[in-house]
């Protein structure tokens, strides 16, 4: 086998990267920004090495990375079916594993992690916040219990998760309407 | 079709190399 050091990784998907800055003088929409697509390898790590580190960005500021086609937010008909599986973190764990989280994520979104149930994945966001930062995994479909359960199952794996920690799947139908102290995890890994 | 998967160990060996 000859391998072509020129040559780069293909990846199953095309990736879009989305960059949110909270402007309260512009739309929501407005302040969400297309900064680039990949689909390799390489061109992930060029990416990843040339932008800010999620824990570097002020609050109010997401990144995003969907699936070429699907845009980061409920109504994208990709997405209105789906849910999230949501990882809560403490104020002090932006120093300590914010970035880490993050980065373990974007590696399970583009090395297809899920396995088959890789095609349930729409994207990953990262929301930075005063109050607490918060990264998910968005899925499809909300109903599809077996390949959300894996999806859980498997990130939380990667993430490094003990079994002593929880994290909950919530259907984004009830994000959206339901205020925080009422939400309710549609299923916990 | 066959899906394109990579392991969290060869997308960092990918990061480091030239």
């Amino acid at each position: 086998v000859v391998v072509d050091p020129f040559s780069k990784h293909p990846l199953q998907n095309r990736w879009a990267l989305w960059f949110f800055k909270n402007d309260k003088s512009k739309t929501w929409q407005d302040n969400l920004r297309l900064v680039t697509k990949f689909d390799t390898v390489e061109d992930f790590w060029a990416l990843y090495s040339h932008i800010q580190l999620a824990s570097k960005l002020t609050s109010g500021c997401d990144y995003s990375l969907f699936k070429d086609g699907i845009e980061p937010m409920w109504e994208d008909s990709w997405n209105k079916r789906g849910g999230r599986w949501l990882i809560t973190l403490a104020k002090q764990q932006r120093h300590t594993e914010l970035d880490r989280f993050w980065l373990e994520t974007l590696l399970c979104l583009i090395g297809e992690m899920f396995s088959d149930y890789s095609d349930e994945v729409c994207g990953a966001v990262i929301n930075i916040r005063a109050k607490g930062d918060k990264i998910a995994i968005w899925t499809r479909e909300a109903e599809n219990r077996d390949g959300v359960i894996h999806i859980g199952r498997i990130y939380k794996e990667h993430l490094g998760l003990s079994s002593k920690v929880v994290i909950g799947y919530q259907a984004h139908a009830d994000t959206a309407t339901k205020s925080g102290s009422l939400m309710k995890n549609k299923f916990v890994v | 079709g066959t899906r394109i998967i990579y392991d969290r160990k060869f997308l960092m060996e990918c990061r480091n190399s030239p």
